[in-house]
């Protein structure tokens, strides 16, 4: 219905802009309408400025401002409907160091409430996560899991895991 | 419902049966490239009966099957069991009294399909149902972001977008 | 035709004049998210003759002028300079004898657009043609893989990436 | 031409059947021709099989093991027409350590020819740069470069750059 897309726009918006400067440590963006006078058509638009750049379209970003703001979008819909797990697969791919950290800080934030699985390859949010798996091949093509878990007393300690990044 | 169990076997590269037990807070999934850490995130997407083979990578159900290796034969069968505990009786009726939910999907080279929930056999708009609303169908696409989502949602049309806005409505 | 120096003044994010030594071998570029690496890669092939803003990330060709900052105003004109040595000779007619070939491409806020060859004033299609059969033109596409390439070649309909082997051809 | 497009694709294939193992440490890939007998119009397929796994088409593969593929048919293209510079932006994101090593050699084996200009986040990659350049943004909006030349004697130490992979 045309009345509740408006509304869940709004919350989405709202929970967005406060995202943005917490992931880009400053900054500002928010959520814009297409076609404000044409709710059941109307596409999202995303307006954005980086702290201390200017006002403009996502098109000219870099790939991880770009990553960055669409993960700060996925997090606004997550926070406004919750849902009892989460799955984020290499998002934080093509983030730099500092970028990580606060996605990485922000997710250990929202994981108070939800359950969150992350597979990647880096090691600042291996660090963020509870729980480690590691998932082999050693015979080629048949994968197989060891866990390690950390914040536990009784860790114990599995074969080294491909921590690469 | 919590997710405290996935187990799998016989899907994709997962020829023996891997369990992985799912605690709060943060879980990360490591390993090095085509170890299979994606394959595990397309289980929990076809045990919660996804119907499409593009969203799993796939050209036909049958992908998912695992199909052998230079020294394995394929299975005959790919099996994955999602189990959650329904402590706080968030499962919609008729599972809404059980601690516990075990939802199984089975899929055998023959092209038959078994889905069970607790052991009992089920449809798969059956599974597929215990999910709406819970935020984590396959229909919602926000809590699942599968390898490569992201960069979609980055370079979508706004027409594209408004459709993440439309399913958390 | 080596490439010996980029020099960069008033284009996307570099605001000062800015100059890349580029020595044989490999060289590696680096520093944090949107700190103007890619833009880099947008200023060499800007400078070799793209027309297309997509291309350039851009929505028009103005785009690509230094737009100003939270402290800084937009600039009124973006320049690049690429300098090449042409001690092989393998420069085509008429600047096959030249030892060293600069080439210089500028874009005015006004809509107003300058190609210089060592200084002298050319048109867009001498500085295109200059690259023609080089492998690098902008046409090619095969020696300037730019960010997230890779993703579309994998992704690509076989009849897309047909258009890869005819640009070898 | 249609001969052309035929000697190309032979040549391309060759190249990239030898490509392929050396990334992947084994296993081998082709090329093949949509439309064998339709050459004016024939598209370009990939099959695969990753070393000890069985033959597939690219969709199963992994989201590195398609980058690899992807950078294995680039390479095999970049070798049978060599052009004087290569600029390659962050082809080596998705791959892991021993995918980015692998990438690496044969980027500094290629650059004996042709000059390559990487750019990345991953420090096996920095490492394998003859020179290095840092770029930085202190002050935002506004783009600085810094130099830093290995190769040489007279390496100048730079600021710090960001090395964060
Ligand atoms: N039905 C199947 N049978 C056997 N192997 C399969 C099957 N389907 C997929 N695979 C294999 O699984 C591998 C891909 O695994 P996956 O996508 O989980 O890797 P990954 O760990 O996510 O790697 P990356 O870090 O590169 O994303 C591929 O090598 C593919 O060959
Ligand atoms: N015309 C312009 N004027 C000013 N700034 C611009 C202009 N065009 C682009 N930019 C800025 O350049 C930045 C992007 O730079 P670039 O894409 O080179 O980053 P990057 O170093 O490649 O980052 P990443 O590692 O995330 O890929 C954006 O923040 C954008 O605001
Ligand atoms: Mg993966
Ligand atoms: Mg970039």
């Amino acid at each position: 219905s045309r009345d509740l897309f408006a509304s869940t726009f709004e919350e989405v918006d709202t929970r967005f802009r406060a995202f943005f400067p917490r992931l880009f440590r400053g900054g500002r963006a928010r959520l814009e309408l297409t076609q404000p006078d044409n709710l059941l058509e109307s596409g999202v638009e995303i307006v954005v400025q980086p702290p201390g750049k200017r006002l403009q379209s996502m098109t000219l970003l870099s790939g991880g401002e770009k990553a960055l703001t669409a993960v700060a979008l996925i997090f606004a819909i997550f926070d406004l409907r919750p849902s009892p797990f989460s799955v984020l697969d290499e998002v934080d791919a093509p983030l730099d160091e500092g970028n990580v950290g606060r996605f990485a800080d922000l997710v250990v934030e929202m994981s108070s409430h939800s359950q969150f699985i992350l597979i990647t390859h880096n090691k600042r949010t291996m660090e963020a996560a509870g729980t480690l798996y590691g998932v082999t091949m050693e015979e080629p093509g048949v994968s197989k899991v060891v866990g390690v878990r950390f914040d536990h007393a009784d860790a114990e300690s599995g074969p080294e895991v491909d921590a690469d990044r | 419902m919590k997710l405290r169990r996935i187990d799998i076997f016989g899907f994709k590269s997962f020829r023996e049966r891997t369990a992985l037990d799912v605690s709060d807070g943060v879980t990360a999934v490591v390993g090095p490239n085509g170890c299979g850490k994606s394959n595990i995130v397309d289980a929990i997407r076809w045990a919660m009966g996804s119907q499409s083979p593009k969203d799993l990578r796939g050209r036909a159900m049958e992908d998912v099957i695992f199909g052998g290796s230079e020294r394995n034969r394929p299975a005959g069968y790919a099996e994955v069991n999602l189990v959650f505990s329904n402590e706080l009786r968030t499962a919609p009726a008729p599972w809404r009294e059980l601690p516990e939910l075990r939802v199984t999907r089975r899929l055998f080279r023959t092209g038959d399909s078994e889905y069970e929930l607790n052991g009992q056999r089920v449809r798969l708009r059956d599974v597929q149902e215990l999910f709406l609303g819970t935020g984590v169908s396959v229909q919602d696409g926000y809590s699942i972001i599968e390898q490569g989502r992201v960069g979609f949602i980055v370079s979508a049309r706004p027409e594209e977008r408004r459709a993440l806005i439309e399913e958390a409505a």
